[in-house]
């Protein structure tokens, strides 16, 4: 749960 | 941007246009499912809520209202419009999209990176677009009917799928810190779907062959 969440993608 | 990921979206791009130009060309949405549709419009509200809140790039708002509006616009025609409507298979198309929706929402409140709305939709609508194209391969089993465009517009959306899976590989590669394993799992399965899709258009196609040749 402590992973950065990347949300440039579509 | 890497290469991979724009011939991604652009694939994907490519393939709403065929589906749009199918249905206006020859006024029919046979053998496409509203439902599958219908998941695919849930998937884009509840991932693009961060039109509100984040501003990532130009390139990003303007490809998520494509998305967004696009995805309308196929159910529109299915549900509404005067002659195509007459053509969609609703004996045909009966899944449950209950039990996707379902487990996937239950599913994105179990696991995900940060129990807030918008991070639990968010990763709703990577777990609900990994399955949204099932209710589209039951009615491909069911009426074996799939014409060329049709047939296009599932290499375009398989052809989406890898290209992003290439994207996530140099990504990992090129980019320190770079790793998402909800996506990664989820887009993997999500493939995989589409290799059996793939199999059963095969399928069907030589059915269709044998099927026309003359006795």
């Amino acid at each position: 749960a402590s992973e950065p969440t990347v949300k440039d993608e579509l | 941007m890497n290469i991979f990921r724009f011939a991604g979206d652009m694939t994907h791009l490519c393939s709403i246009i065929v589906l749009l130009l199918k249905i206006q060309a020859t006024k029919s949405c046979a053998g496409l499912s509203l439902r599958t549709q219908e998941l695919y419009a849930i998937v884009f509200v509840s991932r693009y809520l961060d039109l509100f809140f984040t501003f990532i790039s130009m390139y990003n708002v303007i490809m998520k209202l494509i998305f967004i509006s696009s995805s309308f616009c196929i159910i529109w025609y299915m549900r509404c419009h005067r002659i195509v409507a007459q053509t969609y298979d609703r004996e045909q198309d009966t899944f449950r999209v209950a039990f996707l929706v379902v487990p996937c929402f239950m599913l994105s409140l179990m696991i995900n990176h940060e129990f807030s709305f918008t991070e639990v939709l968010w990763t709703f609508s990577i777990y609900l677009e990994a399955v949204a194209i099932l209710p589209q391969l039951v009615l491909l089993q069911r009426t074996f009917n799939i014409d060329t465009l049709t047939s296009n517009y599932i290499f375009l959306l398989g052809a989406y799928r890898a290209l992003y899976m290439l994207n996530w590989i140099y990504r990992y590669f090129t980019e320190r810190d770079y790793s998402q394993w909800i996506v990664w799992t989820s887009g993997t399965l999500q493939t995989a779907t589409y290799c059996d899709f793939f199999y059963y258009y095969i399928l069907s196609w030589r059915k269709n062959e044998r099927l026309s040749l003359p006795s």
